[in-house]
């Protein structure tokens, strides 16, 4: 474990606990994207297969439970919770997020390592997580407005991303460690979505104005 | 599994 993949991991717990925070204490998803959770529940429920089957570590199993957990659970709240779900702007969050689905099943019957259950699975969920900030994107574009703490979300979750693309440059020099090229691939794709908001995030907090998305 | 896990990352 790098320091890189630990800032990773921190930075991702991160992001998930900022979002269930915020809608368990304010009671409200303004601003959230309901397809993305599922979509990230979706990726979190199809990568951890093997939390029963091959034991890693004890922070390696701790940390999945963490996130199948708090992505559930956002889920729940947004479709469920009788004050949060009032909040849930559904005419604004339509991205068709099984058209993300489709692709990325397709995409890992395609190209895959090993063509067994848990590893299309588990390919799948690389493909999915990649795009699955899509819906979110969109919906921040169309409110424009951004809340702070979904605009440090969607910061955290890029970090993430960026810290993981070190984390394996520094496995590849060290360990001699070779990320499969799907990963990496999959892995540089989603961090790029989240460039152009980055931008947009680092100038507002330059200029210190609120973060406004072009249309 | 058998031997090393194909994915030791989250």
């Amino acid at each position: 474990m790098n320091i890189f993949r630990l800032a990773g991991d921190m930075t991702h717990l991160a992001s998930v606990l900022v979002l269930l925070l915020k809608i368990h204490t304010i009671k409200s998803c303004a601003g959230v994207s309901l397809k993305t959770q599922e979509l990230y529940a979706l990726v979190f429920a199809t990568r951890y297969l093997d939390i029963f089957t091959d034991f890693i570590s004890v922070y390696n199993t701790v940390m999945k439970l963490i996130f199948l957990g708090s992505s559930f659970s956002i889920v729940w709240y947004i479709r469920r919770h009788k004050i949060v779900r009032r909040s849930y702007d559904k005419e604004q969050d339509t991205f068709r997020h099984y058209f993300l689905v489709l692709p990325c099943l397709l995409l890992a019957l395609l190209i895959h390592e090993k063509f067994t259950v848990k590893e299309l699975l588990w390919t799948f969920s690389i493909y999915l997580e990649a795009v699955a900030i899509l819906p979110q994107l969109v919906l921040l574009q169309r409110t424009r407005n951004i809340d702070n703490l979904t605009g440090q979300y969607v910061f955290l979750l890029g970090a993430y991303r960026s810290l993981y693309i070190l984390n394996w440059i520094y496995r590849y020099f060290t360990e001699r460690h070779f990320v499969h090229w799907i990963t990496w691939i999959a892995g540089l794709v989603q961090t790029l979505l989240y460039a152009d908001f980055f931008y947009y995030y680092f100038e507002s907090w330059k200029n210190n104005v609120k973060l406004q998305l072009p249309a | 599994g058998l031997g090393q896990p194909m994915h030791d990352e989250l």
